[in-house]
């Protein structure tokens, strides 16, 4: 986040961070127990769902806190339009966990934007652990920062190109301001709230270098993606939970306690 | 599965907590 302000905790409890290799690459926003939405292009690069891993409830990516959580990835869904139309288009990703999330005050998840939602003079944020500086400078707190909506026709007319902005994507940043998402940003949140909730109506997705404000963020809209996010998770079948085992250690226990009850039924 | 909230025009994902509700609010 370029031009942004280390965000307080608890304050976007949604936020995920998506890490590949151990090193953190992109942002991701809690859907519910199981699901986290994301960018396509985060898990284009490797197929190996092995190598990534989700964190929850974490504001600083050297510190765990107490409602820090982290996942392995069950599945990546990539919508079936990635890349098919436009170098990055159709740029979202469900990501299905092995486990459920716990729910805590620092991790919450995000309502979706629907087609219908009037995003005139709202109250949008980003937030991402992205770079800080055009010198490629990273922060390890998460940023936040206030930005507004571009209209489309102006979006369009500042890539100078009608075709680079595609009816899937949605533009914000402060032009006057220099602010706006930067690389590792990809896969988080765009958020604007909503009679005092917080609806996601944007996947941070790219842009021209994040340096010149004259080329704002490009988003991939939730809301034309709405049905495809809902449809999949309806569909798709939450993963099987291991079977509980007993420890080696209790085992010889439990034989012990059983046999003591088997005795007492006698008498 | 799909919860509307026709109140604030979002879907909620999820039925045992509200959906974009941090407990603690920004100034």
């Amino acid at each position: 986040i370029l031009g942004g302000v280390p965000a307080p905790e608890r304050k976007w409890p949604w936020q995920v961070s998506v890490h590949y290799a151990g090193l953190h690459v992109c942002g991701g926003s809690i859907l519910n127990e199981y699901w986290v939405l994301s960018a396509a292009h985060c898990f284009h690069r490797d197929k190996n769902i092995k190598i990534y891993d989700m964190y929850v409830g974490l504001v600083n990516l050297r510190v765990a806190g107490n409602h820090t959580q982290w996942y392995e990835v069950n599945r990546v869904i990539l919508h079936p339009t990635y890349e098919m139309y436009h170098p990055i288009g159709g740029d979202v990703a469900l990501v299905q966990l092995k486990t459920r999330i716990v729910f805590s005050e620092s991790v919450l998840p995000v309502c979706l934007a629907t087609p219908e939602v009037n995003l005139t003079s709202a109250n949008c944020w980003a937030t991402g652990w992205g770079l800080v500086s055009k010198q490629g400078e990273t922060s390890d707190e998460l940023q936040e920062m206030q930005l507004p909506l571009i209209l489309e026709p102006w979006c369009h007319l500042l890539y100078g190109h009608m075709s680079y902005i595609m009816p899937d994507m949605l533009c914000a940043g402060d032009i006057l301001n220099a602010k706006t998402v930067c690389e590792g940003d990809s896969g988080g949140p765009l958020v604007c709230e909503f009679n005092r909730s917080w609806l996601q109506i944007g996947i941070v997705s790219w842009g021209r270098g994040c340096s010149n404000p004259l080329y704002p963020g490009v988003y991939a809209s939730v809301s034309y993606f709405s049905k495809w996010i809902c449809d999949n998770i309806e569909i798709t079948p939450t993963p099987a939970q291991p079977a509980p085992a007993l420890s080696p250690a209790l085992g010889p226990t439990l034989s012990v306690l059983m046999a003591m009850l088997a005795g007492w039924s006698v008498l | 599965l799909v919860h509307r909230q026709p109140e604030n025009q979002g879907i909620s994902l999820t039925g045992s907590v509200a959906c974009g509700r941090p407990s603690m609010e920004g100034k």
